[in-house]
């Protein structure tokens, strides 16, 4: 899966790939002040593509917010919500909108998620939908997180170390591998990281084929911008 | 090909026939399997992208496998079952800028034969005065029958034709025997395994590159050429001493970060050229734009001598740097060119024409492609034509694409090659030099139906318009023709009768070709025209398009993005069948993928919201 990490204050956006063995469970945002938690995990394609490069991408979320006392599981099949102790399983075939005291659902027919969680956050799930019978691919999920002010200072994980901001400065542009894609140097978290000028997609206004936001890529998993090591941020279970 | 000794190419033949523009092209080649064991042989031709596939076979042991063109949903699902049962399938893939490769294999039993034979077909286009026929040859190893044979039918007479191949030398090139009557051409080249060898004591061959055709047709009627055939009938305009129309030209350049290096030397470079090139009538505006949009001067600027010199100076100056606002520079062309017409600064009969070059995607100002061309439809409302020049391989080819075709014009990928320059200079030729406006051409609604376009925002000096059509009774032989157009000073207007004439009188020795190549040559067109309403317009109309491309792909057996061409191979011994697919590549596919479009050092693009997003997903 790709991140990006877009500083609209900045007029720019950040970019790493993280990848591990399919059925690796991330966590992308752990706040324990708010007590919110949202894993991920990937699956690989159907089989080795040609090119011999494996991909990969999440296909399930696991989110709980303990002081609401919510919890949801979304999968490429389907969308299960635990609230008080109720249950409630909801299909990407549905559309649907769920009004709660501390939580808003709003479902697009095969397409999109939209959590409000009451005072914390607020998130959208995209939907892939691959060509059921595609050789290679299938369906994955994206995770775009939209409001992160209310999270507490210690929010932490792959997404929540993001969510107050960071500190950066690229200088030496100087000429890539190709021409047209330069390298740099950026300055981050006290070290000097080789980044190259790419982009990304934002899936969320046009699902099937992206927008691209410029960002500065980071090689490596993200090493050196990321806390730590990606492998740091793998964990057992899904919630 | 081949890379194992026991493998033996027997024959490679490549047959051409040409009737009216209408392009057939026959590839047979003929292996022999001389190991006592079974091998998988592979037949890998490259073909030009403008062309259509009509048929594929393979002759194994006497047995004919032969292709059938297929809904491409449909085909998928034979190219599923394939994939899954771990079997290769045929692939189309596109090689450079002109040409698309065919490959597919087949395992041939031991001490057997096996045939391959491609088809395609298409429509050559007059570009610069003259057609061009591309045969790329590379065989592997040497052959012991290799023939190239292009015939030529054109009833109205060859003008001149020129045949050459990349990979021989001038004093090989006599081996290339060409034969020109008046109405007809026959060009062969057929070298022996000696004359193929690369040296004498080596096995290499020198037959690798293109072998290229280049001619035109005499154009002695202002009227143009009307044939018909079998029911039919194509109209080919092109008349002859036409003075042009002067133009009005804002030509606005890409400066962003991403053009430099490279891309801006020659965008320069070429710039001074073209600028040099204007006609003292024309007149031209530089618009450049990263994030900020400026402007050389005000208003458009008559190409007197200083004038050019004046902007060549101001070309070679620009710098790169910041991201791409292309709406706002489309824009400021637009209301600059408006406002010079309403004040009555440019000549009255002349043509406004805007030339975008641009490498990337907007990410500045208006950045949803579908806003920018409703913006700048809206804003040139049919006025003036629009003409985009995609530099590279990241530019976002059908959004300039469909936007050209929305105001008038066309849009054209520059690839970033040594050579980018002269492309840049020579879209600007196609395009500079207009001899006629909103050309119309008319047949009367009782005689004919099914016309293929028949209005024509502009005919182009070295360019011809083709219009074609299906009588609705096939005994007519005769029918009146209009042409309309604004030219230079006058209006521009003639009419005359189409009249069938005698293939079997012109061509007394070859009547059999000519029975359906007229209405192939409709079909083709239609299709092509068909494909592009498919790329436009309302929803409804876009659906009514493609489907009725459909329908014709499949009656026709043209293998187009709709379609797909399935072979399905010899059982295994296992007693698998594996089908083989041939597709037709569209231009987003043609795209390579790659991580940088449009960098910059981050200056002042914007984000369509200023919350931040932190995003995970997959591409």
């Amino acid at each position: 899966p790709h991140f990006l990490i877009e500083l609209p204050n900045r007029d720019d956006a950040l970019c790493f790939n993280i990848n591990d063995l399919p059925g690796t469970i991330f966590n992308l945002v752990r706040d324990p002040t708010s007590g919110i938690l949202v894993n991920g995990q990937i699956i690989g394609d159907k089989k080795i593509p040609p090119n011999g490069k494996i991909n990969t991408y999440f296909w399930r979320f696991g989110i709980i917010h303990r002081t609401l006392g919510v919890g949801l599981e979304v999968s490429t099949q389907d969308i299960s919500v635990f609230q008080d102790r109720k249950y409630l399983k909801l299909l990407w075939s549905d559309t649907a909108s769920i009004k709660g005291p501390n939580m808003d659902l709003l479902v697009t027919k095969d397409r999109s998620l939209t959590v409000t969680l009451k005072d914390s956050v607020k998130f959208v799930i995209l939907l892939h939908k691959v060509w059921e019978k595609h050789p290679y691919h299938r369906d994955y999920l994206g995770f775009y997180t939209l409001d992160s002010h209310l999270f507490s200072s210690s929010v932490h994980g792959l997404l929540g170390q993001f969510y107050h901001g960071i500190d950066y400065e690229v200088t030496d542009l100087r000429p890539g591998e190709v021409p047209e894609k330069p390298d740099a140097t950026m300055y981050v978290k006290g070290q000097a990281l080789n980044v190259t000028r790419g982009w990304q997609r934002d899936f969320r206004r046009d699902v099937k084929n992206g927008e691209n936001v410029p960002c500065w890529f980071i090689h490596n998993n993200g090493t050196g911008l990321i806390d730590g090591n990606a492998t740091d941020y793998i964990v057992s279970g899904l919630f | 090909s081949t890379s194992d000794t026991k493998v033996e190419v027997n024959s490679v033949v490549v047959d051409c026939t040409v009737t009216s523009r209408f392009a057939h092209t026959v590839m047979t080649s003929v292996a022999l399997n001389k190991a006592n064991s079974s091998q998988e042989i592979f037949f890998e031709v490259e073909l030009p992208k403008t062309a259509f596939i009509t048929n594929f076979s393979m002759e194994i042991e006497g047995e004919v496998y032969a292709g059938e063109v297929k809904e491409k949903e449909k085909a998928k699902k034979q190219y599923e079952k394939a994939v899954s049962s771990g079997q290769t399938a045929g692939i189309v893939k596109a090689v450079g800028r002109k040409m698309e490769k065919f490959s597919v294999s087949v395992n041939v039993a031991a001490k057997s034969n096996v045939t391959f034979i491609l088809t395609y077909e298409e429509l050559l286009e007059r570009k610069l005065g003259q057609y061009e026929i591309l045969i790329r040859v590379k065989p592997k190893s040497l052959v012991h029958r290799f023939q190239i044979v292009t015939d030529i039918y054109e009833p109205q007479g060859i003008a001149f034709l020129d045949a050459h191949a990349t990979f021989l030398s001038n004093e090989l090139l006599p081996l290339v025997e060409k034969t020109v009557t008046d109405k007809k051409a026959h060009i062969s080249f057929s070298p022996t395994m000696e004359q193929q060898r690369k040296c004498p004591d080596c096995d290499g061959t020198i037959i690798d590159g293109d072998f290229i055709v280049k001619y035109d047709v005499n154009r002695e009627q202002s009227l143009g050429d009307i044939q018909i055939v079998n029911g039919y009938f194509v109209h080919f305009f092109a008349p002859p001493d036409l003075p042009r129309v002067s133009k009005n030209v804002a030509f606005v350049v890409d400066r962003s970060g991403s053009m430099s290096g490279t891309k801006m030397r020659q965008t320069r470079e070429a710039l001074q050229v073209i600028l040099d090139d204007l006609y003292e009538e024309d007149y031209f505006a530089l618009i450049l734009f990263d994030s900020d949009i400026i402007s050389w001067k005000d208003s458009l600027t008559k190409a007197t001598k200083e004038n050019v010199a004046e902007a060549i100076i101001y070309v070679k100056n620009i710098e790169t740097g910041g991201v791409t606002n292309i709406n706002d520079a489309l824009l400021l062309a637009v209301n600059m060119l408006d406002k010079d017409r309403r004040e009555k600064r440019l000549p009255e009969r002349s043509i406004d024409m805007i030339i975008l070059l641009t490498d990337g995607m907007p990410n500045s100002g208006e950045s949803d492609p579908r806003k920018i061309q409703e913006n700048v439809r809206a804003a040139i409302g049919g006025r003036m034509s629009l003409y985009s020049l995609g530099f590279g391989y990241d530019v976002d080819y059908s959004f300039l694409d469909v936007m050209c075709q929305q105001n008038k014009g066309l849009a054209r990928r520059i690839y970033e090659a040594s050579d980018a320059t002269l492309q840049l200079q020579g879209f600007y030729e196609e395009v500079s030099s207009p001899l006629l406006l909103d050309v119309d051409l008319r047949y009367p609604d009782n005689a004919v139906e099914f016309l293929t376009t028949n209005h024509f925002n502009q005919l182009f000096n070295g360019s011809e318009i083709v219009v074609a059509g299906r009588l609705k009774d096939d005994q007519i032989d005769n029918f009146l023709v209009e042409v309309f157009g604004q030219g230079f000073e006058d209006d521009f207007t003639v009419q005359g009768q189409a009249s069938a004439v005698d293939w079997d009188v012109m061509y007394p020795d070859e009547e059999y070709i000519f029975t359906n190549f007229i209405e192939r040559l409709w079909a083709y067109l239609t299709i092509q025209q068909l494909l592009d309403k498919g790329k436009i317009g309302d929803p409804g109309d876009k659906a009514n398009a493609t489907a009725k491309a459909l329908d014709m792909s499949l009656y026709y057996g043209f293998v187009t993005p709709l379609t797909s061409m399935v072979v399905t191979k010899p059982e295994t011994e296992d007693g698998t069948e594996s089908p083989l697919i041939a597709e037709k590549l569209t231009e987003a596919q043609r795209t390579q993928p790659g991580i940088s479009g449009t960098w910059a050092v981050p200056a002042s693009y914007q984000y369509s919201t200023y919350q931040p997003v932190y995003v995970v997903d997959g591409d």
